[in-house]
C-alpha cells in the first residue's frame, strides 16, 4: 500500500538526520506511482504532485517524527479537496417538467443509470418519465421499457425512425399533459470524437434545455478519461457526472481525472446492476480508494 | 517530432510518458524502458528515431512471442466473456458475420438470461447475419441454455457455436462460479469440439483490465482476448502487460458498432497507433 511504501522511503532516510527537499521529492515519486497505478491521468498526476510537494515542504512534514503519516495526510486532504464536496442533489430547476439528459461513451451504463435515477426520484415522491432517445442500439428501447416496467415508471418512445431531438421535444409535451414532473432522457452511447453524433446531442440540448446533463462514465476508465470528459464538457457544458461500476475493484482514478479537467461535480456512483444500486458520491471514500 | 534529436534522458521520459498515456501501466512501462536503455547503450545508438524503432520492435516482440495463429476448425465452441458493457454481444454479431463470410455455419446461444433485453439484442444480430439462435426465457439458468444450444448444434452439424454470457465483474464470486459451471457444461457436453474462450476487454479500461484477465483466466481458461472500441482515442496498451504476464494472445480488435467493424489483431499497426 502507499502508506507502507512511504514508510519504507522515510525509514531509509531516517538515519541521515534532517529531511531535505530531495527526500520529499523521493517520497512524492511513490505518491506519483500510486496515482498512476490507480489510473489517474498522467498530466493530472503531474499537477497534483506539484501542488502537494509545495505543501509537503512545510514544517509539518520536515520536522515530524512520523513524516510518512504527514505526507499521507496532506495527499489525502488534497485529494478530497479536489474531488469536491458531497453534491448528490440534482438541480431540477423551477420549470415543470425538469429535464435530465444522460450522455457518455458506449457501454458506460447510461440506460441503467436512467432507471436508477427514475427509481430514486419516484421514491422521493416525484413522477418521472423515461424517454427512449437511443434509436440505434439493437433493443435499446426494449431495454429501457423493461427497466421502466420493473419500477412502474412509464417510458416514452416514438420508435427508432424519428429524429431524437423531435422525440425529446414530444416527450416534454407528453409530460406536461400527463402530470410528469421529471423527464429522464436516455441517449445512444457515442465517441466524443464523432462530430456528427456529438452534434446530435447539442441538438437535443437545444430542443429541450435540460436542467441536468449528466456524463455517465465507467469507473475503470484509464488515461482516456480526460479526453472523453473534456470533449463532452466542451460540447455540452455538462452539469455533473455519474461514475458507474464502482462495485468492481478498480481504484477509480478516473474520478480525479474527470473532476480535474471538467471542474463539474460527481453526483452519484453506480454500485451494481439493480435499479437500487446507486448512491451519492462521497469524496473522502473515493480519495481512500484511489490511494489504495 | 524528434528526428536528429539526441538520445538523452529527456527522450526516454518522452517515451515513458507515451506508454503511460497509452495505459501500458507503470510496472510494464518501467521494464520496457529499462530494457530499451540497456539495448541503446549496448548497440551504441545515438539517433532518437532509431531508439523509437527499437521500442516499437520490443513491444512487437512481447505481443507476438509464442503466439500460435488462430485457425477456425470445426466443430468449435466460442465462449464470450467479460465485464459489463465491454462489447460482448456486439462482438458476437461481428464474429458470426465474419465466419459466415468464410463459409462456416454459425449458431448463437443467448446465455445472458439476466440483463434487460439482452436476448432481444442478440436476436437482432442473429437476424442481421442470418444465423440460428438458441434462447430460453429471461431469468432461466444460463448453463441450461448452453446445454440446449450445444445439443442443437451437434444435431445440426454446426461449424461454430458462439455463446453470449452476461457481463460480470470478476470480483463477484457467485458470478464467476456461474461462469465456471457454464464452462464445465461445454467441456462435458461437446468434448469433440474445440473450445475457445475469448475475454472481451474495452480499450478505454485502465489497469483494472489486468486484474480482469487474471481472474477470468483462472475461472474460464481464457484462450484469447478481443479488444474493443479501438475506434476511440484510448490505446488499449494494457494488453501489452496482459500478454507479458499471462501470455494471452490478442485475437481481434473492435473498431466500431457495425457488423464489419472487426479486424484480426495486427501487432505492427497496434504498436504504431500507440505512438500516434
Ligand atoms: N456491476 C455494475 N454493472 C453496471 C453498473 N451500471 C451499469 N452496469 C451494467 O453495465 C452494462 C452496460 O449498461 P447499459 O446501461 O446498457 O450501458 P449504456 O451506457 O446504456 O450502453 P450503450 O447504450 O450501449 O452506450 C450492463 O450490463 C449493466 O447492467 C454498475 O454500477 N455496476
Ligand atoms: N465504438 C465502438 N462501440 C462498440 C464496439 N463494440 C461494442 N460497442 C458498443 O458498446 C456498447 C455495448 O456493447 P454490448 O455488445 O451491449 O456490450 P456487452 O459486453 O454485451 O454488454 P453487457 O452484456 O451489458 O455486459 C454498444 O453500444 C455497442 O454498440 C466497438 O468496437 N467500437
Ligand atoms: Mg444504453
Ligand atoms: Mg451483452
Amino acid at each position: 500500500s502507499l502508506s507502507e511504501r512511504l514508510q519504507g522511503v522515510f525509514k531509509k532516510l531516517r538515519g541521515k538526520g534532517k529531511l531535505t527537499e530531495k527526500d520529499i521529492k523521493e517520497a512524492m515519486r511513490e505518491v506519483k506511482v500510486a496515482l498512476l497505478e490507480a489510473d489517474v491521468n498522467f498530466k493530472v498526476v503531474k499537477d497534483f504532485i506539484n501542488s502537494v510537494t509545495e505543501k509537503a515542504l512545510g514544517q509539518e512534514v520536515m520536522e515530524s517524527l512520523t513524516p510518512a503519516q504527514q505526507v499521507i495526510k496532506i495527499v489525502h486532504e488534497e485529494l478530497i479537496k479536489l474531488m469536491g464536496s458531497v453534491e448528490s442533489r440534482l438541480n431540477l430547476g423551477s420549470k415543470v417538467p425538469a429535464v435530465i439528459m444522460m450522455v457518455g461513451l458506449q457501454g458506460s451504463g447510461k440506460t441503467t443509470a436512467c432507471g436508477k435515477l427514475a427509481n430514486l426520484l419516484k421514491k422521493q415522491g416525484k413522477n418521472p418519465l423515461l424517454v427512449a432517445c437511443d434509436t440505434v442500439r439493437p433493443a435499446a428501447i426494449k431495454q429501457l421499457q423493461v427497466l421502466g416496467a420493473n419500477i412502474n415508471v412509464p417510458v416514452f418512445t416514438m420508435g427508432d425512425k424519428v429524429d431524437t431531438a423531435d422525440i425529446a421535444k414530444a416527450s416534454i409535451d407528453y409530460a406536461k399533459s400527463h402530470n410528469v414532473d421529471v423527464v429522464i432522457i436516455d441517449t445512444a452511447g457515442r465517441l466524443h470524437i464523432d462530430d456528427e453524433l456529438m452534434e446530435e446531442l447539442v441538438r437535443i440540448k437545444e430542443a429541450v434545455h435540460p436542467d441536468e446533463i449528466l456524463l455517465v462514465a465507467d469507473a475503470m476508465t484509464g488515461q482516456d478519461a480526460v479526453n472523453v470528459a473534456s470533449s463532452f464538457n466542451e460540447r455540452l457544458d455538462i452539469t455533473g457526472v455519474i461514475l458507474t461500476k464502482l462495485d468492481g475493484d478498480t481504484r477509480g482514478g478516473a474520478a480525479l481525472s474527470i473532476k480535474a479537467v471538467t471542474q463539474k461535480p460527481i453526483k452519484y456512483v453506480g454500485i451494481g446492476e439493480k435499479l437500487g444500486d446507486i448512491e451519492p458520491f462521497y469524496p473522502d471514500r473515493m480519495a481512500s480508494r484511489i490511494l489504495g | 517530432l524528434s528526428f536528429g534529436k539526441k538520445v538523452d534522458e529527456e527522450l526516454f521520459e518522452e517515451l515513458e510518458e507515451a506508454l503511460i498515456l497509452a495505459d501500458v501501466g507503470v510496472d510494464t512501462t518501467y521494464k520496457i524502458i529499462q530494457s530499451l536503455k540497456q539495448k541503446t547503450k549496448e548497440e551504441k545508438i545515438f539517433e532518437a528515431s532509431k531508439v523509437r524503432k527499437l521500442l516499437a520492435q520490443e513491444i512487437y516482440e512481447i505481443l507476438q512471442k509464442d503466439v500460435e495463429p488462430f485457425v477456425l476448425t470445426s466443430p468449435m465452441v466460442i465462449l464470450i466473456v467479460g465485464v459489463n458493457g465491454v462489447g460482448k454481444t456486439t462482438t458476437i454479431g461481428k464474429l458470426a458475420h465474419l465466419y459466415k463470410k468464410q463459409g462456416k455455419s454459425v449458431m448463437m446461444v443467448a446465455a445472458d438470461t439476466f440483463r434487460a433485453a439482452a436476448i432481444d439484442q442478440l436476436e437482432v444480430w442473429a437476424k442481421r447475419v442470418n444465423c440460428p439462435i438458441i434462447k430460453h426465457q429471461e431469468g432461466s439458468d444460463p448453463a441450461s441454455v448452453v446445454f440446449d444450444g450445444l445439443q442443437s448444434a451437434k444435431a445440426r452439424g454446426i461449424d461454430v457455436v458462439i455463446c453470449d454470457t452476461a457481463g460480470r465483474l470478476h470480483n463477484k464470486k457467485n458470478l464467476m462460479e456461474e461462469l465456471r459451471k457454464i464452462r464445465k457444461v461445454i467441456d462435458r457436453e461437446y468434448s469433440e469440439a474445440r473450445v475457445e474462450t475469448f475475454l472481451v476487454l474495452d480499450a478505454t479500461t485502465g489497469q483494472n483490465a489486468l486484474q480482469q484477465a487474471k481472474i477470468f483466466k483462472e475461472v474460464a481458461d481464457i484462450t484469447g482476448i478481443i479488444l474493443t472500441k479501438l475506434d476511440g482515442t484510448a490505446k488499449g496498451g494494457i494488453v501489452i502487460a496482459i500478454k507479458e504476464e499471462l501470455n494471452l494472445p490478442i485475437r481481434y480488435i473492435g473498431i466500431g458498432e457495425g457488423m464489419e467493424d472487426l479486424q484480426a489483431f495486427d501487432a505492427k499497426s497496434f504498436v504504431s497507433a500507440i505512438f500516434q
